[in-house]
C-alpha cells in the first residue's frame, strides 16, 4: 500500500458525506446503497464512522461528472479513467468525482459502482495506489471481481490501519 | 486498405499509451514517444516503471500483458504524485 505524500489523514473520526448529484444509469437508491456500502467496507476496519447529510458542505463531497467539472482535472469520456478523488483536508480534497460518462451499473455488466466508489473512498481516507493486484486500491478496475465474497485484502487493511489503526471496541 | 487500417490502430495504440505514461507516470509531456530518438532511455524507464508498478514483467517494451493493461479501465490518481 502507499499513502499520500505527507500522509495527509481526517483528525477526527466522525465523517459527513454528501452525494451532490446522481447519474441517471441507476434508481436513486442503488446509488445510496453502492455508497453506504463503500463506506462500510472502511467502517469495519477503522475507528471512522460516516453520516450523511444533504445540505451544505460535506467532508466528503461525491459528484457525477462528465469532461471538465471545474477542477482543472477533466474526465476523458467513455472508457479508462473512472473516477478520481481527493486526499483528506478541507474544500475539495476528501471529495469523490465519478465520470458520468461511463455506464454504472449495480452488477459488474457495465462499471460497478461499489466497487469503483470503494476505491474512491480509499483515496479520500488518505490511501493512494497499491502496487498488489489483490488489493481493492490496485489502480485497475476488476470486472471479475466476485462481489458476492467482497473483502478488503490485506494490504488495504494494513494501509488504512496505518492512518487510522483498528477498530475501537 | 487494410495496411492503412492497421496503421491507424497502431497510431491510436500509441498515443494511449503517450497519455498513460504522461498522466500515471509522469512522462515530460515534450518526450514524444514515437518519434524514433536516439536517446530513448527515458521513454524505457517510464515503461519499467508502469510495468514494475502493475506487476508486469519488467521488459521496458510495450508487449502485449502491457498494452493490455493500459486498455483497462481505471482510477484517474495518478501512481505517483507530485
Amino acid at each position: 500500500f502507499s499513502t499520500f505524500p505527507g500522509m495527509p489523514k481526517w483528525r477526527k473520526t466522525h465523517l459527513t458525506y454528501r452525494i451532490v448529484n446522481y447519474t441517471l444509469d441507476l434508481p436513486r437508491d442503488a446509488i445510496d446503497s453502492a455508497i453506504e456500502k463503500a463506506l462500510t467496507v472502511w467502517e469495519k476496519v477503522t475507528p471512522l464512522t460516516f453520516s450523511r447529510i444533504n445540505e451544505g458542505v460535506a467532508d466528503i463531497m461525491i459528484i457525477f461528472a462528465v469532461r471538465e467539472h471545474g477542477d482543472f482535472s477533466p474526465f476523458d469520456g467513455p472508457g479508462n479513467v473512472l473516477a478520481h478523488a481527493y486526499a483528506p483536508g478541507s474544500g475539495i480534497d476528501g471529495d469523490v468525482h465519478f465520470d458520468d460518462d461511463e455506464k454504472w451499473t449495480k452488477d459488474t455488466s457495465g462499471i460497478n459502482l461499489f466497487l469503483v466508489a470503494a476505491h474512491e473512498l480509499g483515496h479520500s481516507l488518505g490511501l493512494q495506489h497499491s502496487t498488489n493486484s489483490e488489493a481493492l486500491m490496485y489502480p485497475v478496475y476488476n470486472k471479475f471481481t466476485d462481489l458476492a465474497r467482497f473483502h478488503l485484502s490485506q494490504d488495504d487493511v494494513n494501509g488504512i490501519q496505518s492512518l487510522y489503526g483498528p477498530p475501537t471496541a | 486498405y487494410p495496411l492503412d487500417r492497421a496503421a491507424k490502430d497502431e497510431d491510436d495504440s500509441m498515443n494511449l499509451v503517450q497519455r498513460y505514461l504522461e498522466n500515471y507516470y509522469n512522462l515530460e509531456k515534450d518526450v514524444k514517444l514515437f518519434v524514433r530518438r536516439k536517446d530513448s532511455a527515458p521513454v524505457v524507464k517510464k515503461i519499467q516503471e508502469m510495468q514494475r508498478f502493475l506487476g508486469l514483467e519488467v521488459t521496458g517494451k510495450l508487449d502485449s500483458d502491457t498494452l493490455e493493461v493500459i486498455r483497462k479501465p481505471r482510477c484517474g490518481i495518478p501512481d505517483v504524485g507530485h
